[in-house]
């Protein structure tokens, strides 16, 4: 039984990407078949699983590609992924032309998980549209607050105006500074209004995180026992615990 | 003799719209009379000066308001500004339309700064159409460099296609962490890349950059001494210096 994931969030820099590459690493360590979708223009996932790989997009005919992380492959992205978009956005069925294409996918794969822009335009919505459900990685500072609304909003109106099937698997606290009381309370408030879909572990503050990309590894390759790779180790535990 | 700014970078989460607000401030501190314009849908620096105010958008009816920061004013945003983005699209000249706003505006302002989403979309291809220079916050972080060539490409495309006059001013390297090599030899990277047009002075991670939006306010009001304050008032001062 393969289960997609999206993840999506239109606040920028909050580890969308950067919780795609390690999840996807440590559910290939844990043994899953794991397939990464890049559907950022940024290709910021292609540059550490597949640099200079990304000759299409997964709209055109991008294969999937083997990285050096055990049990993961990648459908890299290019630029060329902005003209998809503006593509799509004009199709009648444009905003299921990912569903399409990953239903195709999905018997090679148990788990395989989308990196979205951030946005709530077409590529999203592909992605929302296509999965199984939202994980909604939220960084614990004051303007994440913001679009929390936004997003689950956005997520709503596709679900009663598109037939989505994708529901809120759940939230990654990321970014998370135990010195700071700004973390604690942001991540307090988000626990008031979502509860129980709040993974326990909060992602700390770690800069192996943010090294580890510039190296073309995931953190359980650049650095497995540090407080960044502890933690989504963690939280990928959860998250495979819940998809069952 | 008014100046237009647009703060723009599809990277998510650089600081756009942190540097955004403390420019503006030390701007105004400075005696400038300035008009910061939220053009991103998640409306974040109108949370800071207005929460609560905008009932429009700038491509619609809503006019400039004041804040309580000394000689800033800010016209609002809701997320009614996605709605905008899709009219703006389809219309011929739907690129100028912030243009035209802003030139009805300049005559009451010395500096007109535009925040921006994080995309290469209709907002900030009108953004750059208004505008007279472009300020470039680049995190010191890896994913950073990936997109520089993409928006510095957008932004020739419209120079070219559309007649932009927008030029690049210069660099805001942001979040610089002295004690991690990640951002030494990013910060190098960028130099060496876009050498003179590099603000010299970096902005430093700052916890009281991050906290100063949960009280309404800028760096200036919120912790005028803090170091992400003082380099924030070099910053701005270099930026005026830069566009007599
Ligand atoms: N827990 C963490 N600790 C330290 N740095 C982190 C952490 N998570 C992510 N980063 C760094 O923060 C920056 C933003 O993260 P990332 O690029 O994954 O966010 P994103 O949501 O994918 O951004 P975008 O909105 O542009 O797609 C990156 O430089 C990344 O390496
Ligand atoms: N120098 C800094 N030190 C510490 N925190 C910072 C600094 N600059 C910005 N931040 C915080 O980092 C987060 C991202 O900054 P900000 O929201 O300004 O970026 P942005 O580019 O406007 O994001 P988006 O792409 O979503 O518009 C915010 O929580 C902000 O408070
Ligand atoms: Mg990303
Ligand atoms: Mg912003």
């Amino acid at each position: 039984m393969t289960t997609v994931l999206a993840v999506s969030n239109q606040k920028g820099g909050v580890g969308k990407t950067t919780t795609v590459v390690n999840v996807a690493a440590f559910a290939g360590l844990a043994g899953k078949r794991v397939l990464v979708i890049d559907n950022d223009p940024q290709a910021n996932a292609t540059s550490v699983f597949a640099a200079g790989q990304g000759t299409g997009t997964v709209y055109g005919s991008q294969e999937p590609v083997a990285t050096s992380e055990e049990g993961v492959w990648i459908c890299p992205a290019t630029a060329d992924l902005i003209d998809d978009e503006r593509r799509l956005s004009k199709q009648d069925a444009g905003r299921f032309a990912l569903r399409r294409r990953i239903d195709a996918l999905r018997p090679s794969f148990d788990l395989i998980i989308i990196d979205c822009p951030p946005t709530l335009n077409y590529l999203p919505m592909n992605a929302l549209l296509a999965a199984d459900h939202l994980l909604l990685p939220v960084q614990t500072e004051y303007f994440a607050l913001e679009g929390l609304t936004q997003l689950l909003a956005f997520l709503e109106d596709l679900r009663v105006d598109s037939g989505a099937q994708c529901d809120l698997l759940g939230v990654v606290l990321t970014m998370f500074d135990q010195r700071h009381p700004l973390s604690h309370q942001v991540a307090a408030e988000i626990t008031k209004h979502l509860g129980q879909r709040v993974f326990t572990t909060p992602i700390p503050r770690d800069v192996a995180l943010a090294a580890a990309p510039s190296h073309g590894q995931s953190i359980v390759r650049y650095d497995p026992l540090s407080p960044g790779a502890l933690a989504y180790a963690v939280v990928t535990k959860e998250i495979l615990r819940g998809l069952k």
